[in-house]
């Protein structure tokens, strides 16, 4: 075995099995992040996150901090089930909002096709953020969403244009 | 701080095609500049493509944005980082100082900050353009553009602005929706013409018949636009350089084109200044001499007796078969088959008076454009037009005022999106 010492300068050499695999959703603890991660829980102020100096961890999947303190506090168990519902419906509430967003019946069940949906390439920007100026608010997001009909001009006899619909620049 | 204002939209300060509810929500944010500066870091290369492969196809998303807001971006390799308005990089899990972390391979492949800088995440396979295989950069960068320029997702097929990512076969282009979207924020454009016009050619089909076609041209300064009517867009890629379309007649500020089209005459004209060139369909430039032995560029006085250049802009009308020439506040026809004036120099306010009292443009038109997907002449000057009085226009209104000039409209408003974009993007 000869490792190699120097490689190329654009480092196209470097193998793909290299790469970090993200994890993908596969149980309800992961799509809770994800929805959370995203804004489907609770809308998220992405102009903050921004500006963060510390890093949020990189571990998806351990609790929030504040749940945590609650814990450590000795929260009574019957308060902590509350939550646990509350938190529950809130979950189920945010994968029913996200099933319609992406055209997935609405079951409130991290079935196939709601999985495969979040295991999309996606971008990272969150879908729901705070109603502030931070890009659209909502209320004109749902706008946007909705298609409209537009004027189309129609051709005349006489010449017709050669141009087609060709998306080929 | 990223130059940027709230800014509240309202028809008096952009013109912006939406419905007054809006104008009432929160304010919406956008840059303030007419030309923003961008970079894509050096620390920040991707490891999967060339330098170069990653620049063009950044450079290409920046101009499709460009092509359809008045908004230019220029690539800023010079000045400290600090003054680049958008900065661009490519990384891997925890990178560039940034808080959030990339996921590495699979899901997540960029983030974008509203006013501020584009990652993508390198652990995912980005390819460039008519590149089957993986993520298309372009389609990548131009929604994280969207995001730095202040779009939202937006949960609709075909937007450019969904959240996950949607493989196509062929290249993907900004939608009617999608345009719109963006032009809330930023306003139409709205620059005035130097000229416009219908470019009547010949071909044979596939069964060898000869069919007339025609396209639709708008010129300012250097640029020129292929104005696809069915589609109310450009071509897909334009504005394109006069010096490339155009070979033979100046590379800018033309005044005029002039078709003259009769049983026993077919010519092409574009004016400039004192001077005026003939257009030769077959061979696509301009004639140094025709058929004729004519040799050209030719004073406009020579070619035209009794009409002196520099003109504003001319059409020709077939009916009458005379050449309009406006120049200020006067108009000269001239006939092609005697090959002279006749009354005239006229004002054009007489020769085409207005349907509404003080509505008409009175002097110094820009563009005088018969459309031949409308069936009208149109008069340009700065950003409005005004439509000449049809024959249709007489049958549904008969005291409407022959040759008479409707009242004005924003050019925009009929044809969409005829954008600049930076010199440095011009191909």
């Amino acid at each position: 075995h000869c490792e190699k010492l120097f490689h190329n300068r654009d480092y196209s050499d470097i193998s793909s099995s290299s790469q970090h695999q993200a994890r993908p959703v596969r149980n309800q603890a992961a799509a809770e992040e994800y929805l959370r991660k995203y804004g489907w829980t609770d809308q998220i102020n992405w102009e903050n996150i921004q500006r963060q100096k510390t890093e949020n961890s990189a571990d998806e999947h351990r609790a929030p901090q504040d749940w945590l303190d609650r814990i450590k506090e000795g929260a009574s168990a019957s308060k902590q089930w509350q939550q646990s519902q509350a938190e529950s419906s809130a979950y189920i509430e945010a994968l029913k909002q996200f099933q319609k967003a992406n055209g997935i019946p609405v079951t409130g069940e991290l079935n196939k096709a709601t999985q495969e949906a979040m295991n999309k390439p996606r971008c990272g920007v969150p879908d729901r953020l705070v109603s502030e100026s931070t890009f659209m608010d909502n209320e004109t997001h749902d706008i946007l969403n909705q298609t409209s009909d537009f004027n189309k001009t129609t051709d005349t006899n006489g010449g017709a244009n050669m141009t087609g619909t060709s998306k080929v620049r | 701080k990223k130059r940027f204002v709230k800014i509240l939209l309202s028809p008096s300060q952009r013109e912006v095609p939406v419905g007054p509810d809006l104008f009432n929500r929160a304010p919406k944010m956008a840059f303030s500049k007419a030309k923003l500066t961008w970079r894509l870091m050096g620390e920040g290369y991707s490891n999967q493509l060339s330098v170069e492969e990653q620049k063009h196809v950044l450079r290409m998303a920046f101009r499709m944005w460009s092509e359809v807001i008045p908004l230019e971006f220029e690539e800023d390799n010079h000045s400290p980082a600090s003054m680049v308005d958008i900065k661009l990089g490519f990384g891997t899990g925890r990178h560039m100082g940034c808080t959030r972390t990339f996921d590495g391979n699979g899901q997540e492949f960029a983030h974008a900050w509203q006013f501020g800088d584009i990652h993508f995440d390198d652990d995912d396979h980005f390819t460039t353009p008519n590149n089957g295989n993986g993520i298309s950069l372009l389609k990548v960068a131009v929604h994280e553009l969207g995001h730095v320029l202040g779009l939202p997702h937006i949960y609709r097929m075909g937007s450019v602005m969904q959240p996950s990512y949607i493989p196509q076969d062929s290249m993907f282009e900004l939608d009617w929706l999608d345009r719109k979207a963006i032009q809330q924020l930023y306003g139409v454009c709205n620059s005035p013409f130097d000229t416009v016009f219908d470019w009547i050619h010949s071909e044979k089909n596939e069964y060898g018949e000869t069919i007339i076609q025609f396209n639709t041209y708008f010129f300012r300064n250097n640029l020129y636009w292929l104005y696809e009517n069915r589609n109310n867009r450009t071509r897909y890629g334009d504005p394109i350089p006069l010096s490339v379309g155009w070979q033979g007649i100046p590379s800018s500020g033309i005044d005029a084109f002039v078709h003259i089209w009769t049983w026993t005459r077919d010519a092409i004209y574009f004016f400039k200044g004192t001077q005026f060139w003939r257009y030769d369909n077959e061979n696509d430039q301009a004639y140094t001499e025709d058929a004729e032995g004519k040799k050209y560029p030719k004073l406009i006085s020579e070619g035209f007796p009794g009409v002196q250049g520099p003109i504003d802009t001319a059409f020709y009308n077939k009916r009458d078969q005379n050449i309009y020439f406006f120049k200020s506040s006067n108009v000269i026809t001239f006939n092609v088959n005697t090959n002279q004036i006749n009354g005239y120099p006229k004002r054009i306010i007489d020769v085409f008076p207005p349907v509404v009292q003080n509505d008409h443009p009175i002097e110094n038109l820009n563009a005088a454009y018969y459309s031949y997907h409308y069936q009208s002449i149109f008069f340009f000057k700065s950003n409005f037009f005004w439509k000449v009085v049809n024959d249709w226009d007489k049958k549904q209104n008969p005291l409407l005022p022959i040759n008479g000039l409707m009242p004005k409209k924003n050019i925009s408003d009929q044809w969409f999106d005829i954008c600049d974009v930076h010199y440095s993007m011009l191909n």
